[in-house]
């Protein structure tokens, strides 16, 4: 590999250089390898377990919300005219983009920030016309679905679960919610109880989830969750799954882990630790939440219905037990009426 | 970036309702991909 210092081949490379790559080149190899077996392993029905590894500890370290906003800031430099449909077409090629329902020609998109969070054409995303369905709010990946039953617990990875309520937060409007199906009689309660006079009977407890009655031939409501992954190549919008009230946005200014499928079963309380805004409210069934939890990439969240809202801003220091930021939408136990559909939300690059 | 729906919905169906309600059931399963506007339950 060496050659005289009078006389260097140009085409000869370094040692350590050579080194560098067959290191880089064994460590993509394990890593596809390791890819591989979990995909084996998925196939076969093993269910994947939390296994916290180094890459997790050392992402502990990084300044993630900082790296964050460097890469929005990046991504949202301007782009020659000339550059944006090679630039955004590139994106799209690495992660599985479909370009044909772009609203608008690619170069007029200024910056990959604006591409990504591009609107879609009309009628791309026709919305379930059944009056009993409940809609997917954004393009992805079903991680979970279920049923909620004792103690609250969204399962994360086999073995390790996160409550609801540290998620959405604690002061939950789920009494709230209880509270004024006992006292009113509203239309939304009457599709609910079927002509019951009196709504004292309802009661509600986080260990319990479950909505019950005193008397048994009274129907019984139960929480069900839905977790959505996002791939960085889907549309970035978050559309409402019914129509609902919402009474109230709580933003949780947590870290910034990355939340593909490794992270899951690499980090603990990923979702419960990652900065988010949740949204509170009543559907025609009762209780409804939607959490936008944001990423490294991903890092900020803009509301629709509440423009003024910023997310992923720099902190002094970051206090995980600090209490989130509320806004209760008035009029107040009335909130803001959305349509199924209905634009509420735009994941944002950094 | 990820999100996650919790919501409340009839859970068991009783016999002298069953001509009128039913119960809720996902039509999605782990693992599946979705787009926004399609059916995640019913």
């Amino acid at each position: 590999m060496h050659t005289s210092s009078q006389g260097r081949n140009p085409f000869v490379v370094p040692g350590a250089t050579v080194a560098t790559i067959l290191m880089l080149g064994a460590l993509h190899a394990r890593r596809m390898y390791n890819d591989k077996k979990i995909e084996e392993a998925k196939e076969s029905g093993v269910e994947l377990e939390l296994q916290p590894d180094v890459k997790a500890k050392f992402l502990n370290m990084l300044p993630l919300r900082s790296i964050s906003r460097f890469w929005g800031s990046l991504t949202s430099t301007e782009l020659p005219i000339w550059l944006r449909p090679y630039a955004h077409r590139a994106w799209a090629r690495a992660f599985h983009s479909n370009l044909e329902e772009v609203a608008l020609p690619l170069d007029q998109y200024a910056s990959l920030k604006d591409f990504f969070v591009r609107a879609l054409k009309e009628g791309s995303r026709p919305i379930d016309s059944d009056p009993h369905s409940l809609v997917s709010p954004v393009d992805g990946t079903i991680m979970r679905v279920g049923e909620l039953k004792e103690g609250v617990l969204i399962e994360q990875v086999k073995g390790f679960s996160y409550s609801v309520s540290s998620l959405l937060g604690s002061g939950s409007f789920f009494p709230l919610i209880a509270a004024k199906e006992a006292s009113e009689d509203s239309s939304l309660q009457e599709k609910n109880l079927r002509d019951e006079g009196t709504k004292s009977w309802w009661r509600i407890s986080l260990a319990s989830p479950k909505l019950r009655e005193s008397s048994s031939s009274r129907p019984i409501t139960g929480l069900f969750y839905c977790v959505i992954y996002l791939g960085l190549g889907d549309y970035h919008r978050v559309h409402s799954p019914v129509d609902w009230n919402v009474l109230l946005r709580r933003h949780f200014s947590g870290r910034l882990y990355p939340v593909n499928e490794r992270a899951t079963r690499t980090i603990k309380n990923l979702y419960v630790e990652n900065e988010r805004v949740v949204l509170e409210g009543r559907w025609q069934e009762g209780y409804m939440a939607i959490a936008a939890i944001g990423a490294t990439s991903i890092g900020s969240i803009k509301l629709s219905i509440e423009p003024d809202l910023r997310t992923n801003q720099p902190r002094k220091k970051l206090l995980q037990s600090e209490a989130p930021e509320e806004r209760v939408y008035e009029p107040e136990g009335t909130g803001l009426s959305v349509k199924k559909g209905e634009e509420v939300a735009v994941f944002n690059m950094g | 970036s990820t999100v996650v729906l919790v919501f409340q919905a009839l859970a068991l169906k009783k016999q002298e309702d069953e001509a009128s309600l039913s119960e809720f059931r996902f039509c999605v399963d782990k693992g599946d991909k979705i787009r926004m506007g399609e059916a995640l339950g019913r």
